[in-house]
């Protein structure tokens, strides 16, 4: 085997064309692009497959346009809690966090649950411990927050009947 | 949501996914992306698998684990695994995509929503991006 490839994707959704703007069309093809760019210098230069979707990952939960770290969506009380998870196929070794407030990259996090614990999968207040302990980069809860998330929030709040996001109108 | 698999050039696949999960989300409640198994996995006996879409179709079916275990007990292509994991979550009133790749390279996705944000890019193909 000598080639390589990387795939990403941003989340899914009910976006329909004509539905999102143009400038958050164009900011969402630009976000996957740094990405695709990330992940693919990465094995373009021999890198490892972990290391290239770690890299790409990053990107994203930093780009406010996408649904993971900056820019995720809040929660019904008015906060921000990260998912991340990241496996390694050779070993099939794997890490995993849920509900992370403070640690500005959660895929990261992850990999170190994955690397430097005897755990696979850490959540809530203890994990950002862990995420401290280790050295994970912090971050304020206001990193995260974004005008636009808590516009949807309100919006999805005024209307009783759709308790969450169940149409994943904001995927 | 977002997500990330590849196969690097010593044949290994992994698999990464990051979400603020659900808008107006309430009781501590988590999807399948941090479920090893259900909206991440990577062997490299089969793929590396990224999931997003409505979490609990995606851990009730274990789709990750599932397009892997198709794959490496059946023989079927990675295409054809994602195709029919999609196609049993549509079936059971489920909604979203996946993003996966093979040890030999093949890369794809598949998803039964308008709109999935998506990109690949490889060693013997150009980058691409699309979102309808």
């Amino acid at each position: 085997m000598t080639g390589w490839t990387l795939v990403i994707h941003g989340g899914s959704g009910s976006m329909t064309r004509g539905v999102l703007s143009t400038a958050d069309d164009n900011a969402g093809r630009a976000g996957l692009a740094a990405a695709l760019d990330a992940g693919g210098d990465i094995l373009r230069g021999g890198g490892s497959a972990l290391d290239a979707v770690e890299a790409a990952v990053r990107v994203m939960e930093d780009d406010p346009v996408f649904n993971a770290g900056r820019g995720s969506v809040f929660t019904a009380e008015g906060r921000i809690e990260c998912d991340a998870a990241i496996m390694d196929g050779s070993g099939r070794t794997a890490g995993a966090v849920a509900g992370v407030r403070t640690t500005r990259h959660p895929v990261s996090l992850a990999r170190e649950v994955m690397t430097n614990s005897a755990h696979v999968f850490l959540a809530g207040a203890g994990a950002d411990s862990f995420a401290r302990a280790h050295g994970v980069e912090a971050a304020e809860p206001a990193w995260f927050e974004t005008v636009e998330r808590r516009r949807q929030l309100d919006e999805i709040l005024a209307n009783p009947d759709a308790p969450f996001d169940s149409g994943m109108k904001y995927g | 949501t977002v997500g990330a698999v590849a196969v690097d050039s010593a044949g290994h696949v992994a698999a990464a996914t990051s979400t603020g999960g659900l808008t107006g989300k309430r009781w501590g409640r988590v999807g399948d992306s941090p479920l090893i198994g259900a909206g991440t996995y990577a062997d490299d006996r089969a793929a590396a698998v990224s999931c997003t879409g409505a979490g609990e179709f995606f851990i009730r079916l274990g789709v990750a684990h599932e397009i892997c275990a198709r794959i490496r007990l059946t023989g079927l292509s990675v295409d054809d695994a994602a195709r029919e994991m999609i196609a049993e979550l549509g079936v059971m009133g489920g909604k979203g995509g996946l993003i996966a790749v093979g040890p030999d390279g093949v890369g794809t996705w598949n998803f039964n929503t308008p709109g999935m944000y998506r990109g690949r890019v490889s060693s013997h193909r150009q980058a691409e991006v699309a979102i309808y």
